[in-house]
């Protein structure tokens, strides 16, 4: 899997 | 941000409000599950611990505080209000949480987007937001009661999640390389869950109020 996620949700 | 993700936000936020305050005016948490709001203050205290690594805006830090503290107030009186805490259904909430929690904690190391401790939690508290309201709805198949749980309650906690899919559905088409696979597949569940629980909701309102009715 590419990298992090951006986490921008709650 | 679009207009979906804040509505979505706005419902979850208000049905959290609007279960303390029926808690708070009624002294009552007759028919609420404990164990359900436990296992969501595990998944906000999880997602969340990126407060103090990471800072998106204000909102999103405000809202995370909110949503944290909320969920241990619900707690709090349902344990220890000494009113409050004598109308918990307590021999009738007995799903067992650990069936829940420890698939989604080997899920969560098994699929993940990278193998380091705050991702993984954070992978957990997508999983485990996804069936956490199950012990809820466990307790209102047994108990019936409709009484505490208002229609805006579970009113909400739906259009809640309506209203994420509708966000993913945005962001997807105006975002280029918007992907996140787990939060779909999980959040898809989570709506799929919360249908169930509405349609138990709606059986258990016409049944009271049959019950109700003169003869």
């Amino acid at each position: 899997v590419r990298g992090v996620a951006k986490h921008d949700e709650l | 941000m679009n207009i979906f993700r804040f509505a979505g936000d706005m419902t979850h936020l208000c049905s959290i409000v609007v279960l303390l305050l029926k808690i708070e005016a009624t002294k009552s948490c007759a028919g609420v599950s404990l164990r359900t709001q436990e296992l969501y203050a595990v998944v906000f205290v999880s997602r969340y611990l990126d407060l103090f690594f990471t800072f998106i805006s204000v909102y999103n830090t405000v809202m995370k505080v909110f949503f944290i503290t909320s969920s241990f107030c619900i707690i709090w009186y349902m344990r220890h209000h000494r009113i409050v805490s004598q109308t918990y259904d307590r021999e009738q909430d007995t799903f067992r949480v650990a069936f829940l929690v420890v698939p989604c904690i080997f899920l969560a190391l098994l699929v993940n987007h990278e193998f380091s401790m705050v991702e993984v939690l954070w992978t957990f508290s997508i999983y485990l937001e996804s069936v956490a309201i199950l012990p809820q709805l466990i307790l209102l198949q047994r108990t019936f009661n409709v009484d505490t749980l208002t229609s805006n309650y579970v009113f909400l906690l739906g259009a809640y999640r309506a209203l994420y899919i509708l966000n993913w559905l945005y962001r997807y088409f105006t975002e280029p390389g918007y992907s996140q696979w787990i939060v779909w597949s999980s959040g898809t569940l989570q709506t799929a869950i919360y249908c169930d629980f509405f349609y138990y909701y709606v059986v258990s309102w016409r049944k009271n109020e049959r019950l109700s009715l003169p003869s």
